[in-house]
């Protein structure tokens, strides 16, 4: 299972589409200060179910959507797509493909597609759950946030062995 | 249950240890459990020892001890269970040069089983990725991404000083 | 006194915004009382916008904005009320090479009142520095301070990339 | 008011007597990972009379005597002077210079002295409080801390303004 490519249209300040392909191996995201780089991965784990809007420095979902600049006005959506690739006969795999999309409007609410299918974020969730594709706790170190792991408390350091186990 | 716990605790415990070492240049690191008669929910604690130096309060550690510390525990549990991907976003922030270095042996190492998404400022980190995407703000407020080579990046003063 | 706090916080709150706009070359930044009907108590809120950007919960600006816009506000309560001495331990770590760059420019202005103590890995501030001081741990876990020339620092492969 | 120098000796990982000399304007303190530097500005900070241990990275204030390494033992006692220049005529000032020193021994209790003269933690503070020469908290900015200014509690910037006030 891999990740293939991300599309990203009207995600924080990603107000015009944009695709990232993802290679095998490394892939660095470099630019300027305020430029969109940790917006980019906030994208990621929240195509891929990310629920909590302070995890993704809003205080409500709807922060996520292009808020405007002194240019352009704000949107009313935002959205984002994960294609994955898999092996042949892999669960909801569709042609060696698995994609997953995101929206979510003024208002909040969020609505998911499994290869362009309307589903509740239960089955999300469970296939990101069976794939082993859910974001653990040790998968993404946000920004600033590489200390905590030895500062935090030793019940959520047992966390993460229980996910790994 | 108890017994696969029990084993990804030792598992991950010796990758810990020897990623540790390896990031150190020496020293070493464990995690133990705070209440070993209570294996089924007790609490987790982290001793490390940098080479030369002598074991004390994880917390009296440098800024940067800590995140390689940080970094050799995350490279453990990944070995134990590799994820598809995994995001690191200014991880390298607190390094310096000879740190950087040793942090992206390690990395390239384990990007044979895992995709890496590595934000940085750092060109040493760079230099390692096999994809290098930039993103820019042309238009305020408006990011777009273009696709970069490691020539592109100025080679202007350097920034990091090894005094 | 209910006074000179007002009075104080004017006066802040106007170096703060010119400060944010020199740093940020452009873009507005000020403090508000959350709660104006009672400037005895109340807790300060910050908005910072800046330039081409709309103005959003302060939360969402990016690791390099935060830092220059908490730089801009320390500078600005110096501006008030200059302490002696002031200690900054990494605090241009989480930025690039342009707004470092912003940042000791001013950090060069307010030193004429204030001793700077600026603990750093970045050359660009060590080259602003009037004194450098290196700290080697030549011995395993023991510190040794030994004065540095700005020449001595090797010229090595640039460390943050403007691409 | 001006710092002149700072002598440590038994500090953290300053086992060894060290002095740092000031100038005006700005002193630059650079080195590797883990040699010292952060341990050098707690050093000031502890001296000036910092009474939490935590906020030195300490579990107790004994934690700032050198601990030993492979090589050395541990010490009984650490100790740091800051020797500051100030006007003729100035309060406490011993022909223009004014020495604060403390030492910590094992078991955690500090000894004060002045010019010296032992003293109570008091008279250092009440000196610190009228030469403005207090750890303001806004006049030490701990490593990984900048951003603690804008997310802390809005009544913590309060008591910025207050300080400053
Ligand atoms: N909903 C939104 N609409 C428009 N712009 C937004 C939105 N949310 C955040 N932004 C903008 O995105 C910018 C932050 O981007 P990001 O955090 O990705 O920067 P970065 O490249 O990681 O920078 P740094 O190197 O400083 O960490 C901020 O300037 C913020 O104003
Ligand atoms: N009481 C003590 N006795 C001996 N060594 C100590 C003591 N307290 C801390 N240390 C050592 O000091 C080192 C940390 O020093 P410090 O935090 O000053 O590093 P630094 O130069 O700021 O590094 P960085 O660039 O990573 O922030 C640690 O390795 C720690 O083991
Ligand atoms: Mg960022
Ligand atoms: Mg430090």
């Amino acid at each position: 299972l891999k990740l293939e490519r991300l599309e990203i249209s009207g995600f924080k300040s990603f107000v015009d589409p944009v695709t990232v392909h993802f290679a095998g191996g490394i892939t660095a995201i470099v630019g300027p200060n305020g430029c969109g780089k940790s917006n980019l991965s906030e994208a990621i784990t929240w195509v891929l179910g990310e629920q909590s809007a302070k995890s993704l420095r809003g205080g409500t979902m709807e922060d996520v959507i292009f808020n405007g600049s002194e240019q352009r006005k704000p949107l009313g959506m935002g959205e984002a797509s994960m294609i994955l690739r898999t092996d042949p006969g892999f669960p909801h795999s569709d042609d060696g493909r698995i994609t997953i999309t995101r929206r979510v409007f003024r208002g909040g609410e969020s609505q998911y597609r499994l290869n362009g299918k309307l589903v509740r974020l239960k089955e999300i969730k469970d296939l990101l759950m069976d794939t082993g594709l859910g974001i653990r706790a040790y998968s993404v170190i946000e920004q600033g946030k590489i200390g905590l792991i030895l500062s935090g408390k030793p019940q959520e350091r047992r966390k993460l062995i229980e996910e790994a186990a | 249950s108890a017994e696969r716990f029990a084993t990804t605790f030792v598992e991950v415990n010796k990758a810990f240890g020897e990623t540790f070492a390896r990031l150190f240049r020496g020293g070493e690191a464990e995690m133990r459990l705070l209440d070993d008669e209570d294996p089924l929910e007790s609490g987790i604690e982290i001793l490390a020892r940098p080479p030369g130096k002598r074991l004390q309060n994880l917390m009296l550690m440098s800024g940067g001890e800590k995140a390689l510390t940080a970094i050799a525990l995350l490279f453990a549990l990944f070995k134990s269970k590799p994820s598809p991907f995994c995001i690191l976003d200014e991880v390298d922030a607190p390094l310096d040069d000879v740190n950087t270095t040793r942090f992206v042996d390690v990395l390239r190492d384990m990007s044979d089983s895992t995709q890496f998404i590595v934000i940085t400022h750092n060109k040493l980190t760079m230099a390692v990725a096999g994809t290098l995407y930039g993103v820019t703000m042309e238009e305020k407020g408006v990011s777009k991404l273009v696709s970069v080579e490691m020539e592109e990046i100025q080679p202007e003063e350097p920034r990091r000083a090894t005094a």
